[in-house]
């Protein structure tokens, strides 16, 4: 939020944090830790039916490659293709406000469905299209 | 922070889930797929003529990932169980289920043993899903035995009402000719016999197959080839049905 404060701190006060500090922090963090946190991607998760027991009640697939998403959503985020524009001034405004904005989130931006064929109790056969089961791309929100 | 398909990070070893964690996971997925709890069907042959015909559309979908809902084409009369070749196209479907018949045994008592009698149970469909089309599906193998050149007429009814004595109801829903020589799949639509079953559940009474010949003489349905029985297993009579999701499917709070 800009209000129109600047140069119009009180003598004495505690100076506002600028995004220019907010970057040069970030850049130091980076070069004192020597690593970086993992970028937000996508990860492998199979979720096996024949493992969970079920073999006796879906007839199809054995399972289906569900992914997830994990990863840090760190500054800068303009950089990549899939953030939004909003979890890039998201990013920003966390290293103003660190303790009351939180780093944007690592999550699915696009997903597909699967179709699961499986008996119900009375031995009839169901065949059923679940949208959203698969992770096809992660990104910053 | 972009990722696609060729960009999947393996960041862990496979192990085998502890029980403690196999049973959240599969309470976890239960509750994705909408069901209260993990069915447990009596009989779970994959060689009926039901399971087949929904592998085999499943087969039809799986290929073609790409499209969001599946489309089905309606064969009338085929050999094979999903023919995409062919006649009505049905679409906007996102379940289709198959309903096995509960007349266990034919009954061969003198006043029955023209018709035969098929029953569906419908209440496992959830209350979020509308009937797009509904099927009837029964099988004429070839029969050359003395009916090279007779034809036949088979109608299939819905009960109305049924009484204590022999006396029945009936609502003629459709009528076929078949030819000895012909064999594959017979369809006939229950589109709206089906959603008055979901309707009104005390309804369904079942529906009733009668075989006639060319001179209007009540025959046996097996003479002209129609599978009626258990045996064989690929062959045997079903119902299915193709439903389309009402609103948004809400899974239950945990």
């Amino acid at each position: 939020s800009a209000h129109g404060h600047k140069g119009r701190h009180s003598k004495g006060a505690k100076p506002q944090r600028t995004v220019q500090d907010a970057m040069r922090a970030v850049e130091a963090a980076k070069e004192n830790l020597g690593v970086s946190k993992e970028g937000c991607k996508k990860h492998e998760l199979y979720v096996s039916f024949r493992d969970l027991g079920w073999q006796d009640w879906i007839i199809a697939p054995e399972g289906y490659a569900a992914y997830y998403c994990d990863g840090e959503c760190a500054f800068p985020l303009n950089s990549y293709m899939n953030a939004t524009n909003h979890a890039i001034v998201q990013t920003l405004v966390h290293f103003i406000n660190p303790e009351t904005v939180p780093k944007p989130c690592c999550a699915p931006t696009q997903l597909h469905g699967i179709s699961v064929l499986y008996f119900d109790d009375s031995s009839n056969v169901i065949l059923k299209k679940y949208r959203n089961m698969v992770v096809r791309a992660c990104g910053c929100h | 922070n972009f990722s696609t398909d060729n960009e999947v990070r393996s960041s862990f070893i496979q192990r085998r889930l502890r029980s403690q964690e196999r049973r959240e996971m599969q309470r976890e997925i239960l509750s994705i797929l909408g069901l209260p709890q993990r069915p447990r069907p009596q009989v779970h042959t994959k060689h009926t003529a039901a399971p087949m015909f929904m592998m085999d559309l499943y087969n039809t979908i799986s290929e073609h990932p790409e499209i969001p809902r599946f489309s089905y084409y309606r064969p009338v009369y085929h050999s094979s169980l999903v023919t995409p070749q062919d006649n009505r196209f049905l679409d906007d479907a996102d379940t289709v289920m198959s309903f096995a018949n509960l007349i266990e045994h034919e009954q061969d008592l003198p006043h029955r043993q023209h018709r035969r009698e098929f029953r569906f149970d419908l209440s496992g469909i959830p209350d979020e899903e509308v009937i797009t089309g509904a099927e009837f599906r029964i099988y004429k193998q070839f029969t050359r035995e003395h009916f090279d050149n007779q034809t036949f007429r088979v109608s299939l009814y819905q009960v109305l009402q049924e009484s204590t004595n022999s006396d029945l109801e009936l609502l003629l829903l459709e009528q076929r000719e078949l030819w000895p020589a012909e064999e594959g799949w017979l369809a006939f639509d229950l589109t709206a016999t089906s959603n008055l079953w979901l309707d009104n559940p005390e309804d369904n009474l079942g529906l009733h197959l009668v075989l006639e010949d060319s001179r209007g003489q009540r025959r046996k349905p097996q003479l002209a080839g129609l599978v009626t029985s258990k045996r064989p297993q690929e062959k045997q009579p079903f119902m299915v049905a193709f439903f389309r999701a009402n609103g948004v499917r809400f899974r239950s709070v945990r």
